[in-house]
């Protein structure tokens, strides 16, 4: 039996940007 | 000695790279879809997607080799400036990965990219609002 290789898994939201809108009105 | 790396750049950008979405689905980050973001978002509780519209995008003055982007973000079309390398995807409604220069992103991350224009709205999460 061959171990699969650990390949890396990214969470989804690393790939957006977290754009916190700052209320300065 | 060993030759210095590369300036990192985040390897879950990298063409073959595989994400997890918040329904625990694996996809490829060139396979992404917009409802794959909409709906982690949806299952994931406390996140929600926002539409970011490019209102400018500018070669920064303070930060030689980075741009300057300016969004308006959510209902309330707040103002948000990000510096980011011109290479950065950002995922676009409708359209799908999108960066200042697609070929830089096509150079170092093998993601195919279309040119990210004022205009375009992008997705970004912010923290749900109680109600």
């Amino acid at each position: 039996n061959v171990e699969p290789r650990s390949v890396p898994v990214f969470p989804w939201h690393s790939l957006v940007p977290f754009l916190a809108p700052t209320q300065s009105d | 000695p060993a030759p210095t790396p590369a300036p990192s750049n985040p390897s879950h950008f990298m063409k073959g790279a595989i994400i997890q979405l918040a329904t625990g689905e694996l996809k490829r980050v060139e396979d992404l879809q917009t409802q794959d973001f909409v709906r982690s978002a949806e299952v994931s509780g406390g996140l929600k997607i926002d539409s970011s519209m490019v209102v400018d995008i500018r070669t920064s003055q303070q930060r030689p080799g980075l741009v300057v982007l300016h969004f308006t973000v959510g209902e309330q079309q707040s103002k948000v400036t990000i510096d980011v390398p011109p290479e950065h995807p950002f995922f676009v409604f409708g359209q799908g990965w999108s960066s200042c220069s697609p070929e830089r992103t096509a150079q170092l991350y093998g993601l195919a990219c279309h040119h990210l224009q004022v205009g375009d709205v992008c997705v970004s999460i912010t923290l749900q609002q109680p109600p």
